[in-house]
């Protein structure tokens, strides 16, 4: 573990519980992309199947609960109990167009030929684009809640943390995963838009509106 | 292929 590493998951962390505070809190999830939402809960239940298999450390499981936990919760949250401020008309991207090439990509490219490893690379791609509903939904709303952006920029930055833990690592352990490399580089240049936006817009107390 | 035992990252 590295300071790059924990930081990275702490600011996960917080990126998810400052949704689901934000949705139970307001009783909305006006804004909200509940596609994004439902593929996080799938990368984070293909992702961590191995807490059925393998104990790595209480703090490796303690998160994985959690994250799992909190994905749910919002899910149940966006598309039962508060179901009538789920914005449906503006969360119209097309998911199967990510989960079909991304999971052929997965048996094609892998480190591993096992159901597990497969399921993990998977996420591994998975989670690279699964916030694209989302970046969608705002380009087509034209504008972003304060908090749904302070969400976004916790949700990109942890990726961003952890390309730094993995030059890190690489350096003084020698270890590198070029799967999850090549996907958080693409997963945090995704993110390099909204990051502009965010640093220039919210960061000044403007609120974020599209066309930037 | 370089085979990772299990993943420790999150």
């Amino acid at each position: 573990m590295n300071i790059f590493r924990l930081t990275g998951d702490l600011s996960h962390l917080a990126a998810i519980i400052i949704l689901l505070l934000k949705i139970w809190k307001s009783r909305s999830c006006a804004g909200i992309s509940g596609k994004s939402q439902v593929l996080f809960a799938l990368v984070f239940t293909t992702r961590y199947l191995d807490l059925l298999t393998s104990f790595i450390s209480l703090y490796n499981t303690t998160m994985k609960v959690i994250y799992i936990g909190c994905s749910y919760a919002t899910v149940y949250l966006i598309y039962m109990k508060l179901k009538a401020t789920y914005d449906g008309n503006h969360d119209t991207f097309r998911v199967e167009f990510l989960i079909v090439p991304v999971g052929g990509l997965a048996f094609l490219v892998n480190h591993d030929f096992s159901p597990l490893e497969i399921l993990w690379t998977f996420s591994i791609y998975l989670e690279s684009v699964a916030i694209l509903p989302q970046l969608f939904m705002i380009s087509k709303t034209g504008e972003a809640e304060t908090i749904t952006t302070h969400y976004l920029f916790f949700l990109g930055l942890y990726r961003a943390l952890y390309l730094i833990n993995w030059i890190w690592r690489f350096y003084f352990e020698g270890f590198f995963d070029m799967i999850a490399i090549v996907a958080g580089v693409v997963q945090t240049i995704l993110y390099c838009d909204f990051f502009y936006l965010y640093v220039t817009k919210v960061l000044k107390g403007k609120k974020l509106s599209l066309p930037a | 292929s370089q085979e990772l035992l299990h993943h420790d990252e999150l």
